[in-house]
């Protein structure tokens, strides 16, 4: 996650399926802003948070195959600039969410539970608990 | 062949890549109409 | 400006080793094409999970569910759902002498290259870009072949015993001695196996309360060994002098963790050549820290010992500088002898202690005498002592077609990485499509190359690796450097942006 141009490839992913749900013409746009909210993290949780292991074989006698993506990035170190931004972004998503809803309470709250469901994995104290 | 190498789909096999090219195709699709229809 | 050499002094000769950056739409499209693989990935599993498609890996049956699992799932995705679909580029039999032209068994694949089929053809005179063979020594005629006959006739082929009981033979004491001159250290040790010699060894010099500081892209053998000798390991940045020197200040001020000991001794690991890289070890700066921090150092030569010096001694000769700074010299006989197997050179008691610790000799037969007497001769060859100049010859013409090769890459505007003069020459892909498009158009164009991709590679560093010989004419590299740059163009692979 700190290799060049991933943050970038990240932040374009984001906004092309962003801009695929509002060409769906029966979509409103606050149903869209939503949609682009849960869906990104349902994604990040999955690939971050749920699948365990690595797509390949490590030479670590598979040290790695119980930790979560999140818990291998950087060897385990918090606070490094790539977490910050992992952690930054679903805030940022969810800020422009509630706007666009016009902080209607129904979208307020289904925003807020998926929201929290990437955030709360991403705590320090939460490093390699099940 | 530029587009097959650049979006990887020359490694799948033929039935993928007609997947992927239909979902792109109705992707785009949709993108232009409504951005015409908008603008 | 990380590759900018900081200490230019202790160089004899202008150091120059460039990384370009991958530019950055080629990174974010890099980044989407694996995106799109890893989806039709998971398409694909699904399809089997359900039965909907066969099968073709290996796994449990159903009798077996209950077990532990024989087959980590999800670690194989990669080789399942990616490699699987370009792996005609590796592992292509061949039916001659890897040498500067090779001839190839013609397969082909009926499901995708689950299944492979000979069809009887053989593709001939594969130019051979792929494989070690620095100095040319892979052949089957000449005095290193007459000689390896010679010695299989007199000896046999194996050694059915160890160096330690009854396989210690004359011819392995005879090259003993000739590595150590060779090398200009007063003793040293071969053994049968180059992977072996790294990670038996390394346990048996070091341990627990030791230090091994090694480079972030060494060889799978080191890691291996030094995680088998249970030290504390510290990876540092790949050819990064400050990133060394602050590991090695950390370890002498803090010592070990929690008990805060001095280490009982700091091992700095580094290879000569980094074979994926291209790059060259900044050997100056290397002995000047480890002299300085009083560390020990482990150079491991597979690649440059034989390729790299005016004497084909390796990195340390290529640098001008003494043997006896290096405190473990390492290397293989594998890509500039034409044979297998490694060896360990130092001073003589470090040559007497592994002799009765290291694993290698206790437990695996010795080197097979033919491979022994291949390594003698072609090392009798480099050193000049066969009476003829072929030695110097080929040494001269690896050094000339290694700068033609990269300098000519270089003009047609592909990044190429690593040190000038290193007979290693990746040449950037990138995207995962292109690995197994420029393999396949090249074997077109009968030239044999091997491509890199993710995990053996950063996911965004996919690469060609191109080894020189002594043995390639100006014709054959002319013939390459063209199917090169018409695939290059072909597959718009010239990216970079230098002036």
């Amino acid at each position: 996650m700190n290799s060049r141009g991933i943050w970038l490839t990240y932040l374009l992913l984001t906004v092309v399926l962003h801009i695929v749900l509002l060409s769906i013409p029966f979509l409103s746009v606050p149903l869209v802003w939503t949609l682009t909210n849960v869906i990104h993290n349902l994604a990040m949780y999955l690939f971050l948070h749920t699948v365990k292991g690595t797509p390949f074989e490590t030479p670590d006698q598979g040290k790695a195959r119980l930790l979560t993506h999140w818990e291998q990035m950087d060897y385990g170190v918090q606070f490094t600039s790539s977490r910050k931004f992992l952690t930054i972004s679903p805030i940022v998503l969810h800020i422009l969410a509630s706007f666009y809803t016009k902080y209607d309470a129904t979208h307020f709250f289904i925003n807020t539970c998926s929201l929290l469901t990437v955030l709360i994995p991403k705590l320090p104290q939460l490093h390699g608990v099940r | 062949y530029q587009y097959l190498l650049i979006t990887g789909i020359y490694a799948l096999e033929p039935w993928e890549k007609s997947i992927f090219n239909s979902v792109l195709f109705s992707a785009v699709a949709m993108v232009v109409y409504t951005s015409y229809v908008f603008v | 400006r990380q590759n900018a050499t900081h200490n230019p002094s202790l160089y004899k000769k202008p150091f120059v080793e460039s990384f370009e950056e991958t530019p950055l739409l080629v990174a974010v499209l890099t980044y989407m094409g694996y995106g799109i693989l890893t989806v039709f990935g998971y398409l694909r599993d699904f399809l089997r999970h359900w039965n909907i498609e066969k099968c073709h890996v290996a796994r449990e049956r159903d009798e077996q569910k209950d077990f532990v699992p024989l087959y980590q799932d999800f670690e194989n995705f990669y080789t399942r759902n990616l490699y699987m679909r370009i792996r005609d580029n590796w592992n292509r039999p061949i039916c001659s002498v890897p040498g500067a032209k090779m001839d190839l068994v013609e397969r082909v694949t009926h499901n995708y290259n689950w299944t492979f089929e000979h069809t009887g053809k053989v593709v001939k005179d594969v130019i051979n870009m792929g494989s070690y063979n620095y100095l040319g020594f892979a052949e089957n005629t000449g005095t290193c072949a007459d000689a390896a006959i010679e010695t299989t006739q007199k000896y046999g082929v194996g050694v059915g015993s160890t160096r330690s009981e009854m396989g210690n033979l004359d011819i392995h004491e005879e090259m003993e001695e000739l590595v150590a001159r060779f090398l200009g250290v007063e003793s040293s040790m071969t053994f049968g196996m180059g992977f072996a010699t790294n990670s038996m060894n390394i346990p048996a010099l070091t341990g627990k309360g030791c230090l091994i500081l090694s480079d972030e892209l060494n060889h799978a053998s080191l890691v291996l060994g030094a995680r088998l000798s249970g030290s504390t390991i510290r990876v540092f940045k790949h050819n990064n002098m400050q990133s060394l020197e602050k590991l090695l200040r950390d370890a002498i001020v803090h010592g070990q963790p929690r008990t805060h000991r001095p280490w009982k001794k700091i091992l700095i690991v580094v290879e000569g050549i980094y074979s994926m890289e291209g790059s060259i070890v900044r050997l100056p700066e290397v002995i000047a820290l480890k002299k300085r921090y009083k560390a020990y150092l482990y150079l491991d030569e597979a690649h440059s010992i034989g390729a790299l010096g005016p004497g084909g001694r390796g990195v340390v000769d290529y640098f001008g500088l003494d043997p006896k700074d290096v405190d473990i010299m390492m290397g293989t006989f594998t890509k500039s002898f034409g044979a297998a197997g490694g060896y360990i050179g130092g001073k003589k008691e470090l040559i007497d202690y592994l002799r009765s610790y290291s694993h290698s000799a206790l437990y695996a037969t010795s080197m097979s005498p033919p491979v022994a007497q291949q390594i003698i001769t072609s090392m009798k060859i480099i050193m000049g002592e066969d009476g003829t100049t072929l030695g110097a010859d080929r040494l001269k013409q690896l050094s000339e077609n290694t700068n033609y090769f990269r300098r000519r890459l270089r003009e047609m505007g592909f990044i190429i990485y690593g040190n000038d003069d290193s007979p290693v020459v990746p040449l950037m892909l990138y995207m995962p499509a292109k690995i197994g498009a420029f393999g396949r158009e090249m074997l077109k164009r009968n030239i044999g190359t091997v491509v890199v991709g993710f995990p053996a590679t950063p996911i965004i560093e996919s690469r060609a690796r191109f080894c020189v010989s002594a043995a390639h004419t100006r014709e054959m590299l002319d013939t390459a450097l063209e199917a090169i740059s018409e695939v290059g163009d072909l597959l718009q692979l010239k990216y970079s942006r230098r002036e």
